[in-house]
């Protein structure tokens, strides 16, 4: 189960970081 | 006469606005490309993370089989080993 | 009459620069956060990362060490048997 919680968790820190890249910030 | 960097402010109004303009602007093109780097970083050690995992449970697989033949071959061991005195003792008498 | 927003942006001057201020302000807190978000996981993953490495690393050397045990045992168990059939050759004749 936590191999399963531990994947869910790096999956849901990947969509985070992702985000981060795809999100454009700084134009006015 | 009391606050006279207000009044400075107050009439350069525009003008200081403008400037803090371009310094928030250039905060954040710089805390922007700090964010970037920073997640950029994130997933490539989530990446290494995850390889190293698929290698370790790798390991681990492998392991279990070889520490199951050893068993498997210490109990043979110890039959032929007493077989083999039970052949000697019969040989003897 | 041919560029009417700028008309409006160069009456509105301070008061369109406020609320850009106020919007790059925004802006960069937002991305402040997301910046220190994103830093303190990309150190807690290169933490559990560590950590894995260490167990690999464990399991590496006790792995080598079951590898070793098997091929010894393996090599006796080869001699043993040979030892036993020249024995059950040597009893025959």
């Amino acid at each position: 189960a936590n191999m399963k919680a531990g994947a869910a968790t790096e999956g849901v820190l990947a969509n985070f970081f992702n985000s981060l890249l795809s999100k454009k910030t700084g134009s006015p | 006469q009391e606050y006279p960097e207000a009044v400075l402010v107050n009439e350069a109004g525009p003008q200081w606005l403008q400037v803090e303009v371009e310094r928030l602007s250039r905060e954040l093109r710089e805390t922007t490309q700090e964010k970037i780097q920073a997640a950029e970083y994130g997933l490539a050690v989530l990446e290494e993370k995850q390889q190293l995992k698929q290698r370790f449970d790798e390991l681990e697989t492998e392991h279990e089989a070889v520490r199951q033949e050893l068993d498997q071959l210490r109990e043979a061991f110890g039959q032929a080993h007493s077989a083999h005195r039970k052949v000697a003792a019969d040989g003897e008498s």
